[in-house]
């Protein structure tokens, strides 16, 4: 009964007030001059890769799509051993980009790259 | 901090495709060097990104395109003067080694103006298909007009019969000058036709093989 459970957690009722500093996704605009790619890549002029920050809770919600082994090692840290990490915020899906990118014979490369854009955040 | 990232701290494999290619292709590299891409292929280009991805280079959910690579391959061009009074002749090639083996074509079509405004007429201009230097030249038919102008003529056939036939493909870019008379037009080259390689990379979000850029068997 996971009700019970997350009040039997220490400390579980305290952390209900601190989600804004819960795991989430977060924007991080940056230009391909910045990167050092602007004199290869012409499209797109604007790339947002975004990130995951953010503490991931004692008790892992639905929605933090968290695999089994996340949830053990969140009990392992609050219950028996504060050495063992909680589990970290980090990118659970994402979206492609497409960029054209000038080649060195000259020739114009379309290409769309998997996984360039972080779509949402898990704890792992 | 704004400083580029250094090429120096990339591992000698790479795992992922983008850093390979960046490894290989962008500047700083050994040989990169900024390449003639301007005019009329990066107008091309530049329209057909836009229909394919919004302002932040998320693809479209349409996505229009059916596949997530295309390569343009400009012509070199070969032989004297290409105008001969009204008209104009010139001899292209289109050199294709190099291409990755990850690359699989789907589709080649080469992509021209078959008409241009000049300040006294037109210029009307066709494609012809160069098989061996004696055999007859085999007129290309358009399969498609774009909103912009441009012509696509489909050339897949002539890429993918056998593969000894990939390493380059040969064409005539004609034109003729027609127009009011009495006009005088001071000749303009037209641009020169440019290939499009639809390509299905196999690699675009998997790790590569650890090994360095493959050619295409030849």
């Amino acid at each position: 009964d996971t009700g019970t459970l997350a009040h039997d957690l220490p400390n579980y009722l305290r952390e209900q007030g601190g989600e804004k500093s819960d795991c989430s996704l977060r924007p991080f605009p940056v230009s391909f001059a910045q990167l050092g790619w602007d004199h290869w890549i012409i499209a797109p002029h604007r790339y947002n890769p975004r990130y995951c920050k953010g503490t991931c809770p004692h008790l892992l919600r639905y929605d933090y799509h968290a695999p089994n082994h996340a949830v053990v090692q969140s009990f392992v840290h609050q219950l028996v051993d504060a050495n063992v990490p909680r589990p970290s915020c980090v990118p659970y899906r994402y979206s492609p980009i497409s960029v054209l990118m000038i080649e060195r014979n000259g020739g114009i490369l379309y290409k769309e790259y998997e996984n360039m854009i972080a779509e949402s955040c898990t704890c792992r | 901090n704004q400083s580029p990232l250094p090429l120096g701290s990339l591992p000698a494999v790479p795992t992922l495709p983008l850093l390979q290619a960046l490894q290989t292709r962008a500047p700083g590299s050994p040989g990169w060097k900024m390449g003639p891409a301007s005019g009329q292929p990066l107008r091309y280009m530049l329209n057909l990104y836009r229909r394919a991805a919004d302002r932040e280079g998320r693809p479209r959910r349409s996505r229009s395109l059916g596949t997530n690579t295309i390569r343009l391959v400009q012509a070199s061009s070969h032989g004297g003067q290409p105008w001969a009074g009204r008209w104009y002749l010139q001899a292209l090639t289109y050199h294709l080694e190099g291409q990755p083996e990850a690359e699989q074509l789907l589709r080649a079509t080469v992509v021209y103006l078959p008409s241009l405004s000049l300040a006294h007429g037109r210029l009307l201009c066709a494609l012809e298909l160069v098989v061996a230097s004696e055999a007859p030249r085999l007129l290309l038919s358009p399969t498609a007009h774009t909103r912009h102008g441009w012509a696509e003529v489909d050339v897949t056939p002539y890429l993918v019969l056998g593969n000894s036939s990939m390493g380059s493909l040969a064409l005539r870019h004609v034109c003729v000058r027609a127009g009011r008379e009495g006009g005088h037009d001071v000749p303009v080259a037209p641009g020169h036709p440019f290939l499009l390689l639809y390509l299905n990379d196999t690699q675009a979000g998997m790790a590569p093989p650890a090994a360095e850029p493959h050619r295409l068997r030849r």
